[in-house]
């Protein structure tokens, strides 16, 4: 299927939270996001790449009035499953190329980072599905980061609003 | 908006890589997905969490056909960017819960992962997307994750395979 692109999404009412050194064992993810839900958080993203020698960190975005609340509840299970450290920041936000068929999609993703780092942005994070690719980049380079994947996927001016996608 | 669950998806063509300690600058991951992409190869998820000390890891999962061919890519990016190593594992599936709503899903996910703990099956990888939240766990784990899942969300007992979500 070729990945056709769509548009581009926002959204800028982002926190990112990072449990760092959680034991690589099963019910750890489970023990994190239970506690978040049992609070009625919402969380938007969630990612966890490789273990690595029976470690793991888990990172997750919430809106941003959501933050110190989910510090509270996250330092508490720092200290439940014996992590190193709960690391966070609101200066961030989410681009995302929307489309389809972007699963087979290492061109676009490419294209989509490539377009970034012409313009020297940072990519702290990465999540794909089908018919979305998000990063979390440092907020203040989300609207040079809107033009640059506008021109280079060839575009409209418009974004999403990322909750109406 | 409610989330729904709607089925329960796997795929077991799948394998892993990581790489390790990439420098955290802009580039990096244009690099690595420009020279997967150079050589067709098909990317399903890519996942980068957050960097720690100017450093981050970067995983993506392909097809076990795949597997050779990336790992000789990806070793020479390794070389170029000057990454710590490069890990892989071809004995991993991806077991995803499937629905609408799964934005604000802290709830769904903490159900998932709890229903996949009980069966003391680990999670390695773990990605998001508004319909989709996808695990990566041992392949030989996959049937009783299913299984588990299919009961944990209340639904029939046939599982879609991930190709036709
Ligand atoms: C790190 C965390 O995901 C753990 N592997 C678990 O299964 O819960
Ligand atoms: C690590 C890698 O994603 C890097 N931060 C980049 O922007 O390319």
């Amino acid at each position: 299927e070729e990945a056709l692109v769509t548009g581009i999404a926002e959204d800028i009412d982002q926190a990112k939270i990072t449990i760092l050194d959680v034991p690589d064992r099963p019910g750890i993810a489970a023990k994190v996001f239970g506690e978040l839900a049992r609070e009625s958080i919402n969380v938007d993203m969630i990612i966890q790449s490789a273990p690595i020698r029976d470690k793991n960190d888990i990172s997750f975005t919430i809106a941003k009035s959501d933050l110190e609340k989910s510090l509270k509840i996250m330092n508490k299970v720092k200290e439940e499953v014996g992590a190193k450290d709960v690391i966070s920041d609101k200066n961030v936000a989410k681009v995302s190329v929307v489309g389809v068929g972007m699963r087979t999609h290492s061109g676009v993703a490419a294209k989509m980072f490539s377009a970034l780092a012409s313009k020297d942005i940072n990519i702290e994070m990465i999540s794909t599905s089908e018919i979305k690719i998000s990063c979390i980049i440092k907020k203040d380079k989300m609207e040079e980061a809107v033009k640059i994947l506008h021109d280079t996927f060839e575009l409209g001016k418009t974004s999403y609003k990322d909750k109406d996608v």
